[in-house]
C-alpha cells in the first residue's frame, strides 16, 4: 500500500512539466526514504534524477519498495487537471496495475480522483558516484535559462568555461558568435540573485544547447540553479525543490574529434 | 567536428 500526500501539489505538476519532454516513460521508485525517479532521454545523452524526500510529504506511507512505470505524457495530462493550490495524494496498491491521483481543493469542497494505468518499463538504472567537482557555479535559474535560450538562436552548442574571472558561455553558428560572461557577485538583499563560483581548477566543456534548454523547463521549481563541472565528466544541472528534494539533470559533454 | 558522448560512457549500470 502506497499513500503519499503532498500539500504543495503544484510542485508535482512543475516536476512533470520539467521532465516530460525529455523522457517519455519512466519508473517512479517509492521507498521509505522517498519518491524518486531516474531516467535517460531516448538517445541516452542526458539523465534526469528526481528525489522527493519522504519527510517533505504531509503523509507518507510506503509499506514496501514499489516501482511504478508511468507514461509521463499521460501522467502530465492527469496532473494538469489538478488546481495549482490543490493537495495531491498518490495512491497505489502493492502489485496493482494502476495508480490513483487524488486532488483536493484547499477548502476541501472539491475532491477528484484520476486513475492511471501503469506500464512495465524495462529501464536501466545507473550508479552515479559521489564526485568532487572542479567547479560549481550557483546562479539565478532565470538568468541561466535566458542565456541558454539566447545562445541557441546563434548556435547548437555552448562552451561553458569556468575560471577565476567568472563563468563564460560561448557559442558560434552560421550568423556569428556570442559570449556571455557572468562574474561572481554578492547580492546583499537577495541571495537568489547571487552568482557564486567555487573553483578548484579551471574547466571548460562543450554541450548541446538543445538539452540545456530542455533542462531549463525546471526553472519554475527554484530561483537558483547549480552547475557542477569536472573535466571529461557530465555536467550536473541541479534545481532544488523547496524543502523537499531536488531534480538533477546530467548531460554528457561533446568531445572534439 | 565534435562527437556527442552518451551518459552511459560515464556511469555504470547499477
Amino acid at each position: 500500500m502506497l499513500e503519499l500526500r503532498l500539500v504543495q501539489g503544484s510542485l508535482l505538476k512543475k516536476v512533470l512539466d520539467a521532465i516530460k519532454d525529455l523522457v517519455t516513460d519512466a519508473n517512479f521508485d517509492c521507498s521509505e526514504s522517498g519518491f524518486s525517479l531516474q531516467a535517460m532521454d531516448s538517445s541516452h545523452v542526458a539523465l534526469v534524477a528526481l528525489l522527493l524526500r519522504s519527510d517533505g510529504f504531509e503523509h507518507y506511507r510506503c509499506d514496501r519498495n514499489l516501482s511504478m512505470g508511468m507514461n509521463l505524457t499521460n501522467m502530465s495530462k492527469m496532473l494538469k487537471c489538478a488546481g495549482n493550490d490543490d493537495i495531491i495524494t498518490i495512491k497505489a496498491d502493492d502489485g496493482g496495475d494502476s495508480v490513483t491521483f487524488m486532488f483536493e481543493s484547499p477548502s476541501q469542497d472539491k475532491v477528484s480522483d484520476f486513475e492511471m494505468k501503469l506500464m512495465d518499463i524495462d529501464s536501466e538504472h545507473l550508479g552515479i558516484p559521489e564526485t568532487e567537482y572542479h567547479a560549481i557555479v550557483k546562479m539565478p535559474s532565470a538568468e541561466f535559462a535566458r542565456i541558454c535560450r539566447d545562445l541557441s538562436t546563434i548556435g547548437d552548442t555552448v562552451v561553458i568555461s569556468v575560471s577565476k574571472d567568472g563563468v563564460k558561455f560561448s557559442t558560434s553558428g552560421d550568423i556569428g558568435s556570442a559570449n556571455v560572461v557572468c562574474r561572481q557577485n554578492n547580492s546583499v538583499d537577495n541571495k537568489d540573485n547571487e552568482t557564486v563560483i567555487e573553483m578548484n581548477e579551471p574547466v571548460s566543456l562543450t554541450f548541446a544547447l538543445r538539452y540545456l534548454n530542455s533542462f531549463t523547463k525546471a526553472t519554475t521549481l527554484s530561483n537558483t540553479v547549480t552547475l557542477s563541472m569536472s573535466k571529461e565528466l557530465p555536467v550536473v544541472v541541479e534545481y532544488k525543490i523547496a524543502e523537499i528534494g531536488h531534480i538533477r539533470f546530467y548531460l554528457a559533454p561533446k568531445i572534439e574529434d | 567536428a565534435s562527437f556527442q558522448n552518451t551518459i552511459k560512457m560515464y556511469f555504470d549500470e547499477d
